[in-house]
């Protein structure tokens, strides 16, 4: 899902 | 982790070795744009604060602490080591046109309205356009050396392997971010043109020069 996005890429 | 995501951090490693190797092996930043460069400067710092605050993985800060630096050394070597080559006439974009309607973007288009979350986004929309300036310099001066083609080229790649990436994510894991993929995709479309040139003529052998 969109929400709650974990910014786990550089 | 899959591997379109870590051949596209790997192009994306390769653009910044072959940048700084560039510069450093023939002692000269001619043709290089230095306002892409602190734009460049300013997406990583303004993204990368996470590092104080959330720890991902060791591949994740090393790379993260990276980006950052080398793009202050990529700065250095510009502005100061080697300014005399550096190409101002030519490197005219103005940075404003670009950070302001970004970071007015970045307050109205977020995931959450907090500092950290909209520095991200910011960050995130900046970088889709960072390289204007120096394409800018390239259709200015009507040609770019081999070697800042090859750079150009492994930067452009970056952003087409994350979109790859994130077809890959959206049908195996359920993931998506919208604003890293809308951005991620205009940022790809505006190496487009490049990509051409350089198929038809950098890898032919030719240096890159466009048509008058």
């Amino acid at each position: 899902a969109d929400a709650d996005v974990a910014h786990d890429e550089l | 982790m899959n591997v379109f995501r870590l051949s596209g951090d790997v192009s994306h490693l390769l653009a910044i070795l072959i940048l700084l190797m560039k510069i450093w092996k023939t002692r000269s930043c001619a043709g290089i744009s230095g306002k892409s460069q602190i734009l460049f400067a300013l997406v990583y710092t303004t993204r990368y604060l996470d590092l104080f605050t959330s720890f991902i993985s060791p591949y994740n800060t090393a790379m993260k602490v990276f980006f950052i630096a080398s793009s202050y050394a990529t700065i250095y070597l510009i502005y100061l080591k080697f300014k005399a080559t550096y190409d101002r006439n030519h490197d005219t974009f103005r940075m404003e046109f670009l950070v302001l309607p970004v970071l007015v973007l970045a307050f109205v288009v977020n995931h959450d309205f907090t500092p950290l979350e909209i520095l991200w986004t910011f960050s995130i929309y900046l970088e889709s356009v960072a390289i204007l300036p120096q394409l800018f310099m390239v259709s200015k001066t009507g040609q770019a050396e081999t070697i800042t083609s090859h750079y150009l080229f492994a930067l452009g790649m970056y952003r087409a392997l994350y979109i790859v990436n994130w077809v890959y994510r959206y049908y195996f894991e359920g993931f998506y971010d919208l604003i890293a993929i809308i951005a991620g995709v205009v940022q790809t479309v505006l190496y487009c043109d490049f990509f051409y040139l350089y198929v038809t003529k950098v890898l032919k052998g030719k240096q890159l020069t466009l048509p008058a």
